[in-house]
């Protein structure tokens, strides 16, 4: 563990809170793409099968993957059911079939290794690295995006940036940690997915502006 | 090198 590895995983967490607090303290989930987090949902249920099969890692690392799984289920519930009349489908319209089909076959293409449990890893993380994509296609379709949702899309995106200052660390001092290519290479391009983002996140909203696209 | 990385990371 090391500290780009733990800020990541608060980061995580933290975008989790501020998803959720959100929407209890406005009854809404306006703004939020459902496909988005129903992707995230399946990315974690897909790469946490290892808390069935694998050696015990550590109690963090079991705890953390049931709170992803479990605050992920809870967020599409309250969004399916209580702040269902809040959600609008109308601009949440981003082709997941795409991003589900693209990531199936990267990792069919590219398994670590032939087995179910390889394979299914490698597809959570292609996934993930596109999973914020109907999100970002939702703010720049109205054009603007409430303060709060701004906050919660860095903290997730700051996550996986994180991820990288961790693997060059690993990589330095972690001799027998062995860097998974395909999440490197994921990893970056989501960072690089958001960059757009970040920039217009510290250019307005860190001076106190509201999130608009130019 | 072990491959522990996969599970270790989330």
């Amino acid at each position: 563990m090391n500290i780009f590895r733990m800020l990541g995983d608060l980061s995580h967490l933290i975008s989790i809170f501020i998803l959720l607090h959100k929407m209890q303290t406005s009854k809404s989930c306006s703004g939020v793409s459902f496909k988005s987090q129903v992707l995230y949902l399946v990315v974690y249920v897909f790469r946490y099968l290892d808390l069935f099969t694998n050696p015990f890692m550590s109690y963090y690392n079991t705890l953390m993957k049931i709170v992803f799984i479990a605050s992920s289920a809870y967020t599409i519930y309250l969004m399916s059911t209580v702040f269902k009349p809040t959600h609008d489908p109308a601009i949440d319209t981003f082709k997941i079939e795409y991003l589900l089909g693209g990531s199936l076959v990267m990792a069919l293409l590219f398994p670590p290794k032939w087995t179910f449990m390889e394979i299914s890893w490698a597809f959570s993380i292609w996934l993930e690295s596109v999973a914020i994509l109907p999100q970002l296609f939702m703010v720049q379709r109205t054009g603007e995006a409430e303060t709060i949702t701004t906050h919660y899309i860095f903290a997730l995106g700051a996550y996986r940036a994180l991820y990288i200052p961790n693997w060059i660390w690993r990589y330095m001092f972690d001799k027998k940690a062995k860097l998974e290519t395909i999440a490197v290479v994921a990893g970056l391009a989501q960072t690089l997915l958001y960059s757009d983002f970040f920039y217009i996140y510290w250019t307005k909203v860190m001076k106190g502006k509201k999130f608009q696209l130019p | 090198k072990d491959d522990l990385v996969k599970h270790d990371e989330l």
